[in-house]
């Protein structure tokens, strides 16, 4: 159902399959322990969504791309410039 | 200030966009300031070109990534007018900088102010309030799972790998949030948004902010 969901093309038991198949388990693993510290009907949910079948490292290099340059802490209203 | 803000019941802020698999939320997070900054300053809400950022803002990566107040930086020195979304649109690709005339429509940067607002969240929602939604860095590894509600917890300060912008706040409930505008679509968080926590600088979201000034 993930796969029809997002329109997945890859083939049942193809290498890619069983690849994607092992990070979306180990996906779920993490929801598992994500939602653990959970309380209150406010707090974040974690589950399945597109990014389920991507490893971390996947999701890092494709879309975690941005680099951090530090700005000047900020002191009070008339820092500016 | 009051207890609660979002720039989008103001209308000035453009729906969420899809980087797709390009590494381009920092373009999207510099763009996604400027377009609301000018609707704030009284034109039509338009939507800039990203492409345009992406492709020509040389102290940056272009899809390999990049950073916001490089451009931002790269903005203000050059005065380059972005033009309009349809224009010069989006193809999730890096590629070669096209160039309009200066009397070409688009809208140009003037300044920028960036601060590191950890400690001072309340301050950041000044700014906000202020100046228009607001560029920021955040650690958003824990974000591949997300689907909605509060992020409180899961979430580094000072591991920034991702560019979004902040739209709002809300401090009337137990957890005071701010309200994030990502660039992952619609079908990602809340419709494409994120809350986060105000107050422990959770994920590092006020680790680099940036207002920009037109």
């Amino acid at each position: 159902s993930f796969r029809e969901q997002f329109h997945r093309r890859y083939e049942v038991n193809s290498e890619e399959f069983t690849r994607r198949h092992l990070y979306f388990q180990n996906a779920t693993e993490r929801h598992a322990y994500l939602n653990s510290l959970s309380a209150g009907p406010q707090s974040a949910k974690y589950g399945i969504n597109r990014f389920s079948d991507l490893s971390q490292k996947e999701f890092r290099d494709l879309y975690l791309r941005a680099s951090a340059d530090r700005a000047p802490l900020f002191s009070g209203l008339k820092t500016e410039g | 200030l009051p207890a609660k803000f979002d720039w989008r019941d103001k209308a000035v802020v453009a729906p969420v966009q899809n980087q797709e698999a390009c590494g381009s939320c920092w373009a999207f997070s510099v763009v996604g300031a400027m377009q609301s900054t000018h609707a704030i300053g009284g034109s039509q809400l338009e939507q800039l070109s990203v492409q345009q950022v992406l492709d020509c803002s040389y102290k940056n990566e272009g899809c390999s990534g990049g950073s916001t107040l490089r451009a931002l930086s790269w903005l203000k020195q050059t005065r380059v007018k972005v033009v309009p979304r349809s224009e010069y649109p989006y193809k999730a690709k890096t590629g070669i900088c096209h160039f309009f005339s200066q009397s070409h429509d688009g809208v140009a940067v003037k300044n920028f102010i960036a601060h590191d607002f950890s400690g001072r969240e309340e301050a950041m929602m000044g700014q906000l309030v202020e100046r228009g939604p607001l560029a920021a860095i955040v650690d958003a590894v824990s974000w591949q799972d997300y689907l909605g509600g509060i992020i409180q917890h899961h979430c580094s300060s000072q591991w920034s790998n991702h560019a979004v912008l902040v739209v709002g706040y809300n401090t009337m409930g137990d957890v005071p949030y701010w309200i994030v505008q990502n660039s992952w679509g619609t079908t990602w968080g809340d419709e494409g948004y994120v809350y986060i926590k105000i107050g422990g600088n959770i994920c590092g979201i006020a680790d680099s902010v940036a207002a920009v000034l037109l």
